[in-house]
């Protein structure tokens, strides 16, 4: 079982904790603000408050133990700063940091870090290659020139079984999953005026037969060059 | 061709830009700083110094012929929403907004926006899923109860064929793609003393006759249940 601490517990860190508190990872969210530990505790498996600057403290928690520490701190650089070089003298395998800057990320990663997060970064530039595809819902980079992407189905193929339409053949594309909306039931007329409702999707592996349904969202792979020419 | 208008170019609004600027989409960037529109101005179609909450000055520029407008601008929310409330009365159709916290990111769905962004959050549950996994390179999930996970080769697959290993019907699971480091030529004692390479990654499609080598990294598609089952 790997085990992580997560020191810092603002939006980036907070946010890592609950996702992380429901696999099967054992979790030490730390922080000095006791409103903060108490959202966290009943998430993961051990709650700290503590100053993290105090290596005695941390020590305290068994902190040397752990597989993973996430320096979650942001504003305060000079305390993240800090609470890197103690848990990288504790011989902690992974040190990952959160950086606010490109210079201060050099700095981590100088100080020991073995990798260093911008979620500003990560974010704009996720949000650029969904932007600039704007008929696939995602884009996925798999390797250099290799894309994975979510796209409707085009109007030509629809109808037509996975058989039928040789993608492989004809465009060098793989289709590797189906997202198809369920049908909502009609709702009696009150329920339907609240916030609308994202239709559920379910899943489907396709078989070589299946047909492709109006408003099937078609999961693909291939190079980008084969990618950009499929019909839209 | 679409076209996006981005404003505030502080870390997400930068990295925006610049990722969207190298496709084939049209971009407007604008902020109130001559700094950074001189950074942005070679990597965008048009760069603009103007005060943003200056519906005339947006004007101007032509903003209300984009396809989306993303309002880049964090600390200062009085005039991100200011912002938001001038493109919605300009009837863009799309506007993302990129939010501090929860309650803002509520406000922004109130008054207009299509999308709100919120970068730490998103990359804090993306490093959860990446750290849930620890033997997996990387974790997508596609549907309820789906993903596509990217796994270093077990060592019961190495030098089988995918013909041979009959991933679907023995595990129920898709493989489509894999990651093949290449391998990196003997350098001199100098050279290779400086920062450590990332391997060069060939993408392979694989064939039915592919065989499955050591530090092979696996691109898999299946159900949660079914992808948890795979030998480590
Ligand atoms: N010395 C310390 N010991 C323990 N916790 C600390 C210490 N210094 C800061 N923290 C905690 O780290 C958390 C995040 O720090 P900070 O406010 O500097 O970052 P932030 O940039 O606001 O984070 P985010 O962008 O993720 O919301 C806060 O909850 C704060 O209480
Ligand atoms: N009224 C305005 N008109 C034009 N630009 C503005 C205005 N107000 C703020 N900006 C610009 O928006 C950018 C980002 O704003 P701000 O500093 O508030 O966010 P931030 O949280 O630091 O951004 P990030 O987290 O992405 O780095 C800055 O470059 C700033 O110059």
């Amino acid at each position: 079982m790997q085990s992580v601490a997560i020191i810092g517990l603002g939006r980036f860190g907070i946010s890592l904790a609950k996702e992380l508190g429901s696999s099967s990872t054992q979790v030490i969210a730390i922080d000095r603000s006791t409103h903060l530990i108490n959202e966290i505790k009943e998430h993961v498996d051990l709650a700290v408050k503590l100053d993290c600057t105090d290596q005695d403290a941390l020590l305290s928690q068994g902190i040397d133990k752990v597989d993973v520490c996430v320096v979650a701190i942001g504003e305060n650089f000079e305390a993240a700063l800090l609470t890197t070089v103690i848990v990288k003298k504790l011989n902690i395998p992974n040190i990952i940091c959160r950086a606010q800057s490109k210079y201060h990320a050099e700095i981590f990663m100088q100080i020991g870090a073995t990798r260093v997060i911008q979620p500003e970064i990560e974010s704009g530039t996720h949000l650029a290659k969904q932007l600039a595809n704007p008929h696939l819902k995602d884009f996925i980079t798999l390797a250099e020139g290799f894309s994975l992407v979510e796209l409707s189905a085009p109007d030509a193929f629809i109808g037509k079984s996975l058989l039928g339409l040789k993608l492989r053949k004809e465009f060098g594309v793989n289709l590797i999953f189906i997202k198809r909306p369920v049908p909502i039931e009609e709702t009696d007329e009150e329920t339907s005026t609240e916030t609308t409702v994202e239709p559920e999707i379910e899943g489907v592996f396709p078989m070589a037969t299946e047909l492709i349904q109006e408003n099937d969202i078609l999961v693909l792979v291939g190079s980008n060059a084969s990618l950009s020419k499929l019909p839209k």
